[in-house]
């Protein structure tokens, strides 16, 4: 199983559509890196992105650089998965 | 692997091995309701399995529900089973489901996309396209939600393999989505199509690939308001509602799309909880909750599309 320690789910609320697309730029400058949960749809729409934990120290940089607020939606994914994990087999037995 | 449908857990996740056990037990124990169709298989090769829910009758009017279309969103998989199940023990006691089963069919795809479903099992939990592959290219995978010929090509999906919104190389060129085309078309008579996503709490109706209003947008906008409405009244979840490309964004070669171009007027598309803390990893303690208030939307707009035919 693909290993998700540290990646993190940013909600970014942008405010209008020229900070969203600088969140679209970001796919462009991390190309499979950022995977877009919520993709930049519209300023009334927040945007939910997973980000590799190798990579959120320079996302969180380009965010704050552009002005675009941020909250940490799920501050570690495999916290959740191991759960996740861990209930179904519970369920089993 | 579970014995039979009564002992099932469905307020846990299951595995594809789990879930197609599942509709084996639960196909035996409701013979006289649901059958089993195999239409079609996976590109490696998994059966594809639709339950059809019927009191009888060839070729009657029906309507289609189908889950997992993107394999990690697993409460859409979970919805499917409880719902499945719901509509047996719902059949002579709720007098809108027996009046409609008793008129009409109801299709139900649990697992859309099992390669992908697998595949989150036992790879990547958070895999979203199918597990295609092609002579020369790298990345894996065609996301079937922008593989259906209308619309294919537009705004809102991408012509690189290695995007979550890649289209693949042509409309229908992924077997899971020909599968579905080929069903539905020499079916002939099927009047509503549901297509269940997560996650963000919307009801959507066509066009996603295009922001030009549907000739049935205001009789598809009240009804999808007042399923919004009936689910609301659940578990206090709101629901935003519209058009996809108005509410969500610009999406092309997507099935509602195909649907409604098709000839399907009552085509929809949910995109179920989360409230924005769990995005796709959505406890498993919510799958009921999820459920029951997905189940009166569904039955609002099965109750509409029995009562009014066309």
């Amino acid at each position: 199983q693909m290993n998700f320690t540290g990646d993190q789910v940013l909600r970014v609320l942008a405010k209008n559509e020229e900070q969203l697309s600088l969140l679209r730029d970001l796919e462009g400058l991390k190309p499979q890196k950022v995977d877009f949960w919520r993709g930049p749809a519209r300023p009334s729409l927040p945007v939910d992105m997973r980000v590799p934990f190798s990579e959120l120290k320079d996302v969180k940089a380009y965010l704050g650089s552009h002005g675009l607020a941020y909250s940490v939606m799920i501050k570690d994914i495999q916290v959740l998965l191991d759960e996740e994990r861990e209930a179904m087999a519970k369920s089993r037995r | 692997l579970e014995r039979s449908t009564s002992s099932f857990s469905y307020a846990s996740y299951h595995t594809l091995e789990e879930i197609y056990s599942w509709i084996d037990n639960f196909v035996a124990e409701h013979s006289d309701i649901v059958s089993k169709i195999r239409i079609g298989h996976s590109f490696e090769n998994r059966s594809i399995v639709v339950l059809k829910f019927s009191t009888g009758g060839p070729q009657r009017r029906a309507i289609w529900i189908d889950t997992g279309i993107h394999s990690r969103e697993w409460i859409t998989h979970a919805t499917g089973i409880w719902t499945a199940k719901k509509i047996v023990t719902e059949y002579g006691k709720d007098r809108t489901l027996t009046d409609l089963l008793d008129a009409m069919d109801i299709f139900m795809e649990i697992v859309t996309n099992p390669d992908g479903f697998a595949f989150t099992h036992s790879m990547n939990r958070l895999w979203r396209k199918n597990k295609s592959t092609r002579p020369g290219i790298f990345c894996i995978g065609v996301d079937l939600n922008r593989n259906w010929k209308s619309g294919f090509g537009g705004n809102g999906s991408n012509n690189n393999p290695c995007s979550e919104t890649y289209r693949g190389p042509s409309p229908q060129s992924e077997p899971e989505v020909a599968a579905i085309v080929d069903f539905i078309t020499s079916h002939g008579n099927i009047k509503a199509l549901i297509s269940i996503h997560s996650y963000s709490q919307m009801l959507m109706y066509p066009y996603g690939h295009s922001s030009e209003p549907v000739p049935n947008q205001k009789e598809l906008n009240d009804l999808a308001k007042d399923a919004a409405q009936a689910l609301y009244e659940v578990h206090g979840i709101q629901y935003i509602y519209g058009s996809i490309s108005t509410t969500l964004y610009v999406a092309s070669g997507i099935t509602v799309d195909w649907a409604y171009d098709n000839g399907i007027k009552f085509s929809f598309t949910f995109e179920l909880r989360d409230t924005g803390r769990y995005g796709f990893l959505l406890p498993a303690s919510q799958i009921i909750p999820t459920a029951q208030e997905t189940w009166l939307a569904l039955r609002t707009i099965m109750e509409h599309t029995l009562n009014h035919p066309y």
